[in-house]
């Protein structure tokens, strides 16, 4: 059965978009077949991984608003295993475009059952906010992944991401599990980081992961050379730590 | 003249309400009246200014839905010469709630111009969207501080808010001006801030503002104790920037 992720938290900057490129990279070398949809407009995914401006020509646009089909708006990336449906700026009228639409929050849902091909997991990245883009992420998706960066603000907003979780599981899409709070940005330097990780391990137990990705600067030169940290420097902390994330998933899924 | 400043950045976590809580804080220090409204559903900047949940019942939500006079949202901080209007969780669902409202983008705009107290500055802490509660914030200001990640993907988004700036100007408000752009979390460890400070200034030129905010532990620890930097230590490398800034600002405006 295929796992349809949707990477979602309404703080802003708390490693959404990195998640979602050194997740999947891992997990496409660990020969899973992975699709990545970019949801921000943005379009920092899309970046990330090195899709040039020419190939987002056809984005998720697109397939929410017009009658195309998912699998006309698959693209290849650099990476083997590794496929993304990229985004671009027309994204982002998309809240005032669907606003007197009913089926708004189910249009990423009734084209995501059409892929005519086999992907063992879907990654969505979503934008910093619970508005109508990360409700269609929610619905078209089987489970949740939360960043969470380990920065006191970010805590705040938590409590209010899970009661919209379990909103659209219970209002819209029955079958939308919580996966798993994913620790970002930890800084051995700053005791505040400790709390942080003391504080959600208390809170939600199990259903924070093991692994916690280290604050590290080589996560954030990568984009700049249009490559997952993964493949620009594997050796590197945060590599490794993405690396050990994607093992701990597999091991959890039991796949 | 009162000064009515937006402090945005679609971008998340680039440290708009950090930006918001410290560069308000410095000016009523040196004896401005200031004025801050959070216009993020997430409430950061009234935590970050140590409101606490009793004391947001009347928020930012009401003035925007109800009859409610600006006045009679406005409350007092711990600080001196600083008040706000804070948020509270019913922002989240103003999008929606708006949507088939002609008047949407003039609410805050409609209620900002019965202020029956003098302020110099009033600054708006925005949320990470180009959404209805930013262009409210755009519509009744006359200025705008744009707070620039020294990141990578932080200046890919650069280009969008400035044409929608522009946009909103010659729509909406033709009394909107781009006061400035706050190079923040510049981290001299890492090369890569120092390629944006130079592309920043490369094309935007005066524009961005001298004073630079350095990445700073402090900044971030600051909220868990629910005061701005500037109070809880205010010998830190973050709090003299945000105190710079508001001296650059002044001489700027020449007041
Ligand atoms: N573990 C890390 N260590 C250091 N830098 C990081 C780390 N994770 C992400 N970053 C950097 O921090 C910034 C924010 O991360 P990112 O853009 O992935 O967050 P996001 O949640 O997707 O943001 P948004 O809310 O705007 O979508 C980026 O510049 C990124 O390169
Ligand atoms: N100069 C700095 N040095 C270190 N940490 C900082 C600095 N500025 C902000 N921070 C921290 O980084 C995080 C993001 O900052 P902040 O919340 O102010 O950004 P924002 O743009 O308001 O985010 P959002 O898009 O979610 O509203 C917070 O945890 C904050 O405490
Ligand atoms: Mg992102
Ligand atoms: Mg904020």
């Amino acid at each position: 059965k295929i796992k349809i992720m949707s990477v979602v938290n309404q703080k802003g900057g708390v490693g959404k978009t990195t998640t979602t490129v050194n997740l999947g990279t891992a997990l496409a070398a660990i020969d899973k077949n992975i699709l990545l949809i970019d949801l921000d407009p943005q379009g920092n995914l899309s970046t990330g991984i090195g899709i040039t401006e020419k190939q987002r020509k056809i984005s998720v646009y697109d397939l929410i608003t017009d009658d195309i089909t998912i699998n006309n708006t698959i693209i290849n990336t650099k990476i083997p295993n590794l496929k993304i449906i990229p985004s671009n700026l027309n994204l982002s009228g998309i809240e005032f475009e669907l606003a007197s639409d009913e089926e708004r929050a189910n249009k990423l849902n009734s084209k995501i059952n059409n892929l005519d091909q086999y992907f063992d997991f879907v990654l969505i990245d979503c934008p910093p906010s619970l508005g109508i883009l990360t409700v269609n992420s929610l619905v078209a998706s089987n489970s949740v992944l939360v960043p969470l960066q380990c920065e006191f603000y970010a805590l705040e907003g938590l409590a209010q991401l899970l009661r919209t979780v379990e909103k659209v599981k219970d209002n819209l899409n029955s079958s939308l599990n919580l996966e798993g709070i994913i620790l970002t940005m930890f800084d051995s330097r700053n005791r505040l980081s400790e709390d942080v990780v003391n504080d959600a391990r208390e809170h939600l137990g199990d259903k924070v992961f093991k692994t916690i990705i280290p604050r590290n600067v080589r996560l954030s030169e990568a984009p700049s050379h249009q490559l997952p940290a993964i493949i620009y420097d594997q050796a590197c902390a945060g590599s490794k730590a993405y690396i050990d994330l994607a093992k701990e998933l597999i091991n959890r899924l039991k796949i």
